[in-house]
């Protein structure tokens, strides 16, 4: 994945099974963000994979405050590249399972 | 440590704990 300076995780084991997983995110390097995102560390949220967006959190976090409006592409590029591994990774490893 | 729990207006729950130094890039 392109290195967006905003860093995605997993939060919590992936065992394939539920919809809903815990992610992490925090930035790495913020000089590749237009505005200043606020200095909180790393943020903790669940993710739908069935029926959330990336677009729909990177929202929320913009207008929680944790970035600029001018980053909320970025922040879901982040998020929906990791989004885009867990699910590629569930299709190969628990196949029966998706 | 300290956490730290915003909620968005539309329900999601934001939990923010400080970045472990281990896995901040270096610069």
């Amino acid at each position: 994945a392109e290195d967006t300076g905003v860093r995605v995780e997993l939060a919590e084991e992936d065992h394939g099974r539920k919809s809903a997983i815990a992610l992490r995110l925090w930035v790495e390097d913020p000089k590749k963000l237009k505005g200043k995102p606020k200095d909180s560390g790393a943020i903790e949220f669940t993710f739908d994979l069935e029926r959330e967006t990336p677009e729909d959190v990177a929202q929320e976090m913009i207008e929680s405050g944790f970035f600029h409006e001018s980053d909320v592409k970025i922040v879901a590029k982040s998020i929906r590249d990791r989004v885009a591994l867990i699910q590629w990774r569930r299709k190969r490893i628990w196949p029966a399972l998706q | 440590s300290s956490l730290t729990q915003v909620v968005h207006s539309a329900g999601r729950r934001f939990i923010v704990s400080p970045v472990p130094e281990s896995r901040l890039r270096e610069s």
